[in-house]
């Protein structure tokens, strides 16, 4: 596996908070875990109906999960598995399958 | 060798050097290979120059890609972007044209050390590898280190933030490096182009604040022509307009630096796509995004070649 499989079981949220409370709340959310921001680049950039896609570790997912049904807030699972994903990126011909 | 080079996979970084080599070796006529500087790491910082051969000064656009490392569609971008130019140069009169009249600079891998550690241990990572002396994070945004109101809105003073701005302007060898070749170059370089990912965006300055530039007539239409060609590919719609307001605020940023310096038009793509794979863009779709983006590119060159 590329990385030692490193990224098995991390996934990637898209979370679209619709109002300022929501947007203060993810913001307090994402500080307790270890996330890695896709999109925007800083959390000090989420505010109400902007697209925020974050890489969530494998530990973290549950609880994420629970924590944003509880304040509800919408999301979805766009990559539920990342490191099936990064294998799935690169096909057959690259050097690195070959290696 | 050069005839087998694939240009639908992502490379390593080695895979890429050794092609620009070969690119300058077999292609002397049109391709010129040179080096602005090292990165922190220590590695050459190779650019392409892209063009036939003039005794006149001729005018120029820069191109880089992979400022951000994980953002790997750019460098597959520039290597599609050089395949294209000089294969289609005999039989494609608008590349004849181009290739005759501008020359092209193109960085294929800007962030090299970046990429590198991108490629082998961190698939994420953003940042160069530079490190700090007071924290044991590594690294700075070398979006938000150029020297144009450099660290406020929109760049962090963190340095374990991915949008560190870094400890001083241009403290990052390689943005030091190509601001270098810029300022030296800056009466011949017309357009600055910058790729990333991924947004499906088409953007221009102003990024650190909320007002329009004095030649926004000009760069909006170069840019409505450029989104237009890219649409005519494959119906992939982008959205254009100034990076503070079509995505968000930032200081610090190569587009912001390039303006101010003199460069009339001033682009970053933000290429595909717009969060199905994100960052992980499948190899299948390198030859879509590339032909789609080559399109708005050479829509861009062909503007500069007219009066606005």
């Amino acid at each position: 596996f590329l990385y030692n499989n490193r990224y098995s079981g991390d996934q990637v949220f898209r979370i679209t908070p619709s109002e300022d409370d929501q947007v203060q709340e993810l913001k307090r959310i994402l500080g307790h875990y270890e996330v890695d921001l896709w999109q925007p680049n800083s959390a000090a950039l989420i505010c109400p109906n902007i697209t925020v896609d974050v890489h969530v570790r494998r530990n973290d997912t549950r609880a994420l999960h629970t924590h944003l049904k509880q304040e509800r807030i919408d999301y979805r699972v766009f990559i539920s598995n990342l490191q099936k994903q990064i294998e799935k990126q690169t096909g057959q011909r690259s050097s690195r399958k070959r290696r | 060798s050069e005839s087998q080079y694939d240009y639908e996979v992502y490379h390593s970084l080695e895979e890429i050097q050794s092609w620009m080599f070969e690119m300058n070796r077999t292609h002397s006529d049109l391709v010129n290979m040179f080096s602005v500087g090292k990165s922190y790491e220590g590695r050459a910082l190779y650019v392409l120059q892209i063009g036939k051969r003039s005794r006149h000064q001729k005018k120029a656009v820069w191109i880089d890609c992979g400022v951000h490392a994980r953002e790997w569609i750019g460098p597959a971008f520039c290597q599609w972007f050089v395949k294209e130019a000089i294969n289609s140069y005999q039989y494609d009169s608008v590349t004849r044209r181009l290739l005759n009249q501008l020359n092209f600079y193109i960085m294929p891998v800007f962030n090299v050390d970046g990429y590198q550690f991108s490629w082998t241990t961190d698939r994420f990572w953003r940042k160069t590898r530079s490190k700090n002396h007071k924290f044991h994070c590594r690294g700075v945004d070398a979006n938000r280190n150029w020297k144009v109101k450099w660290c406020e809105e929109g760049a962090s003073s963190h340095p374990c933030d991915d949008t560190y701005c870094g400890p001083f302007p241009e403290s990052e060898p390689e943005v030091k490096a190509v601001a270098k070749f810029l300022r030296k170059h800056k009466k011949r370089v017309k357009a600055y182009i910058s790729i990333h990912a991924y947004a499906q965006m088409l953007l221009y300055p102003y990024s650190y604040k909320y007002a329009s530039i004095p030649n926004f007539s000009c760069v909006e239409s170069a840019a409505q022509s450029a989104v237009t060609a890219l649409y005519s590919a494959y119906g992939v719609r982008y959205r254009y307009g100034p990076a503070s307001t079509t995505l968000y605020v930032s200081s610090g940023s190569s587009i912001d630096w390039a303006y101010r310096n003199g460069i009339p038009y001033a682009f970053a793509f933000e290429l595909r796509d717009t969060g199905y794979f994100g960052f992980l863009l499948p190899e299948s779709l390198i030859s879509p995004t590339c032909t789609e983006t080559m399109r708005a590119v050479k829509a861009i060159a062909s503007g500069l070649l007219k009066k606005c």
